[in-house]
């Protein structure tokens, strides 16, 4: 089974902003 | 032919050819006359000029044109004749023909700092002991186990009213020394520059003068110096470079003007002086490609049995190591490309989520995933898991 990739604009960053990437 | 490789490739010690190192140079001369012209000597005039360029153009002719100092009324009557030689030469011998009396008592020095310093190679008198504080040479040759300076007879008059002062290199050196591998010898046998000093006339005037002058001068041509252009083995042949300097054809990996150093790049090895039995060529460095620059480390070379002791510097195209021979932080070897190639090493590409660093195995590519992530970039979650919205736990089990 081959799993979608992970997709960013699922995640939410509210309490994790710090460790946000860079796009 | 090539002398200084074999059939194969492979590099061999060689040397430049015997010539006369004197021919065509300068020579200053302490003394020369013509100024102001007498009768017989004319500096002014081509036609009665002795110029002391005399003594280093073609020479061997059968009337041969000679330099002629001053007349010298009193003493001191010593006449220095300086010859450079544009850079250094292994001498083999050398000797001046005297178109008049040869001189009672001489000096030979050598200078091998372009005439800095000078050192004697040989004396030449009938009096060793008053003139230069020696004993005249013996049999046996120098004493001591090293070369050595030693006092020839004063040469002889010949029947043509000249004489010849012929010095060896091998007379001040004891029998058995190797240029190869003695030092010492390779050091006394090297000069940039040479010296007579005509200290002592042997008789009054020259006798092929009509003016049969009372004072005393001194007359020669054919000044030789018999030696090779110094390229310690790594070169066949010397060369004018583009400001007119006499300098090696240097091979082996070496460089400067007597090949005495290994070219930038070429340091996995110290610099060596080639023997007939060993070229001692100077090694490029293994960096595979990635770096232009490297440095010797003496510790690395004894550790590794003398063989190598370069390291590279500044890898480039994301390599890192002593040989430019891993990827760096942050790159992984491609396994479908040589370690040569410009994109041996790739990115490692972590996913920035799913990854719990950076760095990923150097060799694979994996990166560190977290918990229920995979994928060789961590990118994907895990079967059983399935995607969150907490970037801290991209994959959470599937209920």
């Amino acid at each position: 089974e081959v799993m979608p990739t992970l997709d960013m604009a699922l995640f939410d960053w509210t309490d994790y902003e710090d460790l946000k990437p860079e796009v | 032919a090539d002398p200084c490789h074999d059939e194969g490739g492979a590099p061999r010690g060689c040397v430049p050819g015997l010539v006369n190192a004197a021919l065509g140079r300068e020579v200053l001369a302490s003394s020369t006359c013509g100024r102001p012209a007498t009768r017989s000597c004319d500096a002014s005039d081509p036609r009665r000029a002795h110029p002391a360029t005399l003594l280093t153009s073609a020479a061997g002719t059968a009337n041969p044109l000679c330099w002629r100092s001053d007349l010298l009324h009193r003493a001191p009557l010593n006449v220095t004749l300086t010859v450079p030689l544009g850079k250094a030469f292994e001498l083999v011998f050398v000797s001046l023909r005297f178109c008049s009396a040869p001189p009672a008592s001489a000096a030979l020095l050598k200078s091998q700092d372009h005439g800095r310093s000078w050192t004697p190679l040989g004396f030449f008198s009938s009096h060793c002991g008053p003139d230069y504080g020696r004993l005249p040479v013996s049999d046996d040759g120098p004493a001591g186990p090293g070369p050595e300076a030693l006092c020839f007879p004063a040469p002889q008059a010949q029947p043509d009213g000249g004489g010849l002062l012929a010095f060896s290199v091998q007379d001040g050196s004891p029998p058995g020394l190797d240029l190869d591998s003695s030092p010492v010898l390779q050091d006394w046998v090297t000069a940039t520059d040479i010296r007579i000093l005509l200290t002592r006339p042997a008789i009054l005037g020259d006798t092929r003068d009509s003016e049969a002058p009372v004072p005393y001068f001194y007359s020669a041509t054919e000044l030789q110096v018999g030696g090779r252009c110094k390229c310690n083995g790594h070169a066949s042949r010397c060369l004018l470079d583009t400001q007119g300097h006499l300098i090696c054809d240097c091979q082996h990996g070496t460089e400067g003007p007597d090949c005495g150093r290994c070219k930038p790049f070429y340091c996995d090895r110290p610099w060596q002086r080639a023997t007939v039995r060993e070229a001692h060529a100077c090694l490029a460095c293994s960096c595979n490609g990635h770096a232009r620059r490297c440095r010797f480390n003496m510790e690395l070379y004894r550790l590794s049995g003398r063989r190598s002791g370069g390291v590279c510097l500044n890898c480039r195209h994301n390599t890192a190591g002593r040989h430019c021979h891993y990827c760096r932080e942050g790159f992984y070897r491609d396994p479908g490309r040589a370690l040569s190639d410009r994109r041996a090493c790739r990115a490692c590409d972590c996913h920035p989520v799913g990854a719990a660093g950076k760095t990923c195995n150097q060799t694979t590519g994996q990166c560190p995933c977290k918990d229920g992530v995979t994928g060789l970039t961590c990118n994907r979650c895990a079967p059983g898991f399935q995607q969150s919205r907490s970037p801290v736990a991209p994959c959470v089990k599937t209920p």
